[in-house]
């Protein structure tokens, strides 16, 4: 553990507080991508079944169990208790070109043909890109709410993280994982444009809109 | 031998 994925994993942590927070104390998911917490909460079911065959750390485990828990209760905010609020019209990405091409791409390139490893390279590739159903919702809406901007912000800022982790990694430990590597940058790159906005906007008190 | 299987990270 090194200061770059400690402070990684708690800026992945507090962007999931930051939206579950937000859902319960404005009893609204209006925003917000289905698609994408879906594809997340799916992300984080294929990627942790090793918490059944492998015990790394309490750490380890007791953030998987969270991450796990919180997207299936996110999800559930969504489509049962908040469902009046969801915003279904703008939320129109079509997740099938994702997970299809992505569940292709785990079988052909993995380090390992096993269930446990295509699935965790699943996990990989689908995070990497499951944030664009959101991206795409506010392209369409033209705007964010300033708490979702923080939530965005936050979960871009946690692969970014993890890159400057793999780079420590790589010089000190000799790690390296070019799967979680290459999935990772390409993750950080899709939120660079985000990233553009949220300095030059929501630091400095405006919210997010974008032009027509 | 690393044990690609023992995932520490999230």
């Amino acid at each position: 553990m090194n200061i770059f994925r400690l402070i990684g994993d708690m800026s992945h942590l507090l962007a999931i507080i930051l939206l579950l927070l937000k859902m319960w104390k404005t009893r609204s998911c209006a925003g917000i991508s289905g698609k994408s917490q879906i594809l997340f909460a799916l992300v984080f079911a294929s990627r942790y079944l090793d918490l059944f065959t492998s015990f790394v750390s309490v750490y380890n485990s007791v953030m998987k169990i969270f991450f796990i828990s919180t997207s299936l209760l996110t999800v559930y905010l969504m489509y049962f208790k908040f469902r009046a609020t969801y915003d279904s019209n703008h939320d129109t990405f079509r997740v099938e070109f994702l997970v299809i091409p992505v569940g292709g791409l785990a079988f052909l390139v993995n380090h390992e043909f096993s269930p446990l490893e295509i699935l965790w390279t699943f996990s990989i590739y689908l995070e990497s890109v499951a944030i664009l159903p959101q991206l795409f919702m506010m392209s369409k809406t033209g705007e964010a709410e300033t708490i979702t901007s923080h939530y965005l912000f936050a979960l871009g800022s946690y692969r970014a993280l993890y890159i400057l982790n793999w780079v420590y990694r790589y010089y000190f430990e000799g790690f390296f994982d070019l799967i979680a590597v290459v999935a990772g940058c390409v993750q950080t790159i899709l939120y660079c444009d985000f990233f553009y906005l949220y300095i030059t906007k929501v630091l400095k008190g405006k919210r997010i809109t974008l032009p027509a | 031998e690393e044990d690609i299987h023992k995932k520490d990270e999230l």
